[in-house]
């Protein structure tokens, strides 16, 4: 903002058009900016450089608010779900990772039972974490290999089990159905384990983001958001259309395609970086 | 949908009598918020608008009775030009066997294309043969192994220990010596901004020559399918582009950043999951899934 030196009309638009390029997407920005229009004038802000700040205040607001500290002490079934090609399965070969590495029992579900290679492909991360993964064959049931991974979860008394599950779109509804018999399973089962299922995007998304938490979140009921890919060029604002309507937290972040390439998500760092 | 919003726009502007070019260029914002709500490009949209605009303050919209009818028309019109006069098709070698890469980032849908394409290259009497040169994501060449199964199509492969450059030229003699006509390359996903993955890349393409380069891109993607499409079309030369997961209710704006910044065919849409969900891209029915 060095070349405004006053706040004008023209600085307004320089904002909202950050913004829709980082994917907030259009209205959700039209509202943030007439927001920003309001306070401006009630705190008499003369600076773009405060305007900036304001402006960045406010964003990381609607993004920390409501966020308490997590009580991970208890032992947790963590249901993955998301779109195909999102990034599922390789999250939880991070997730697996740095909870193993904080001392904690991890056991995998090879939930996805439907796509080429993707038993396959958990594998191979179950073995470079050194966790072990409870999987049928390819066309099984997911909901029989969830039902066994929780029983083995909890006679082994892990302290994390992932289930992973297959890409759909949130537009198939026998397959939105499926995981809502997959999540019913898993809580039907769980005993004195807590449930929560975790909803991966991918950061190069658009607006469809948004259906996409939506449907996802009245199938399941979404407890957290890990958005990927956010080591490419993209920002992911649609997270903030997200949080605003639907309240859900954004928990991870994936920056890359290793195991240690997953972070906290961290408002003001995101902010910063959609600022960049 | 778009229709209406520009109906109502025009209808505000009913009472007063003969419309003008600025009454015209307001009612064009309509068109500017349903094309960045398809998640089309901020500046593409900007650019997209203004060429509209000289069509839309003419004659055939200033004195027309149907006003927004006609600007819909010249949307459209426009829309599907830019993303169309497409080859829906591959372009063959005159001396086999026709080379295509795949190309794209992580998660585009490249290896189920390649799976999808030879369906559709063996139906046409082609006999394709996959190459697994994707050596990192894990269990990949198991991928392409079993879509190759399902198609009755060999898969080649040298395991991930090799150079996918190495793999290719590979691919290349076994396909010559083994009377496939048609050899079409998985590749690993990467950023645009990977250097060493887009140099990879790169290599490959002077190594074995493909007639065609293929982008995949996911039709969800938003506002960053400009950076992508601009960077993989800078550093090889992009021939075509493939559309995925169209079977989602994303609008696909997508299509016309790609088309734009590339000046690329669009050349297949992607429609599901399954091996015949190939299909033609057809820019008119883009057009009118874009503006919603
Ligand atoms: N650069 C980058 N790539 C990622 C990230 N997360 C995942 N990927 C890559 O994205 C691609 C898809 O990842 P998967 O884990 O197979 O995605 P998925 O959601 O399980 O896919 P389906 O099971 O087919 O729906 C792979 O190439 C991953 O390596 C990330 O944070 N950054
Ligand atoms: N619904 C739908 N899913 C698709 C389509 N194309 C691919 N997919 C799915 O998208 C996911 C990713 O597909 P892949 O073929 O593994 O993608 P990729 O580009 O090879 O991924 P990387 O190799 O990791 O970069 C898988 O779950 C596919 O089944 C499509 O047109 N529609
Ligand atoms: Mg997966
Ligand atoms: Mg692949």
């Amino acid at each position: 903002f060095s070349k405004f030196t006053s706040i004008d009309e023209e600085l307004f638009e320089e904002l909202e058009e950050i913004l829709i390029q980082a994917d907030v997407g259009v209205h959700t920005t039209m509202n943030l900016v007439d927001d920003l229009r309001e306070k401006a004038k009630e705190e008499n802000i003369k600076e773009p450089k405060d305007l900036n700040e304001l402006f960045k205040n406010q964003l990381i607001e609607i993004l920390s608010q409501g966020e308490e500290k997590e009580d991970s002490e208890q032992p947790t079934i963590l249901m993955v779900v998301g779109v195909n090609g999102a990034g599922k399965t390789t999250t939880i070969g991070k997730i697996a990772q740095r909870t193993k590495e904080a001392g904690m029992k991890v056991l995998l579900g090879a939930g996805d039972t439907f796509r080429a290679a993707a038993i396959d492909q958990l594998k191979v991360w179950g073995s470079r974490v050194g966790v072990d993964i409870i999987a049928h064959q390819e066309g099984a049931d997911s909901a029989a290999v969830a039902y066994d991974a929780v029983q083995a979860a909890k006679s082994r008394g892990v302290d994390l089990l992932i289930v992973d599950t297959a890409g759909r779109l949130h537009t198939q509804s026998n397959l939105m159905q499926e995981l809502e018999k997959v999540k019913r399973v898993i809580t039907r089962e769980a005993g004195e384990m807590r449930v929560e299922v975790l909803l991966v995007l991918d950061a190069t998304t658009g607006q469809n983001a948004v259906n996409q938490a939506k449907l996802f979140n009245d199938a399941v009921a979404i407890d957290g958001i890990a958005l990927t890919k956010l080591d490419g060029t993209a920002k992911g604002g649609v997270v903030i259309a997200i949080k605003e309507e639907l309240g859900i937290p954004i928990k991870l972040i994936g920056v890359g395609e290793s195991a240690e390439d997953l972070q906290d998500f961290e408002a003001e760092s995101f902010i910063e970086a959609l600022f960049n | 949908g778009l229709a209406d919003k520009l109906q109502g726009a025009f209808d505000k502007l009913k009472g007063k009598g003969k419309l003008s070019e600025k009454d015209v260029k307001g009612a064009l914002r309509e068109v500017k918020l349903a094309l960045l709500e398809a998640d089309v490009n901020f500046k593409v949209v900007k650019k997209f608008v203004k060429k509209i605009e000289e069509r839309a303050v003419g004659h055939e919209v200033l004195t027309s009775l149907t006003p927004a009818q006609q600007v819909i028309k010249i949307v459209n019109e426009e829309l599907t030009e830019l993303m169309g006069g497409t080859q829906s098709k591959i372009t063959f070698a005159s001396n086999p066997p026709t080379i295509i890469m795949m190309a794209g980032l992580q998660g585009a849908g490249k290896t189920t294309t390649v799976g999808k394409l030879a369906k559709l290259l063996k139906s046409q009497g082609k006999n394709p043969l996959l190459v697994a040169a994707d050596i990192y994501r894990p269990a990949a060449i198991k991928q392409l192994q079993v879509l190759g199964e399902k198609v009755e199509q060999p898969v080649f492969t040298m395991g991930d220990k090799q150079d996918p450059v190495d793999i290719a030229k590979a691919a290349i003699s076994h396909a010559e010596s083994n009377g496939n006509d048609v050899v079409i390359i998985d590749t690993a996903g990467r950023l645009h901004i990977d250097e060493a993955l887009m140099d990879e890349l790169k290599n490959v393409k002077k190594a074995v020559k493909p007639h065609e380069i293929l982008l995949v891109v996911d039709s969800m993607t938003g506002q960053d399918a400009v950076n992508v499409a601009e960077n993989f079309d800078q550093a090889l030369g992009v021939d075509g582009v493939v559309l995925t997961k169209l079977d989602g209710d994303a609008r696909g704006g997508a299509a016309l950043s790609i088309s734009s910044v590339t000046g690329k065919p669009i050349k297949f849409g992607g429609f599901g999951e399954k091996l015949e969900d190939l299909r033609e891209f057809h820019p008119d029915r883009m057009a009118s899934r874009i503006l919603g």
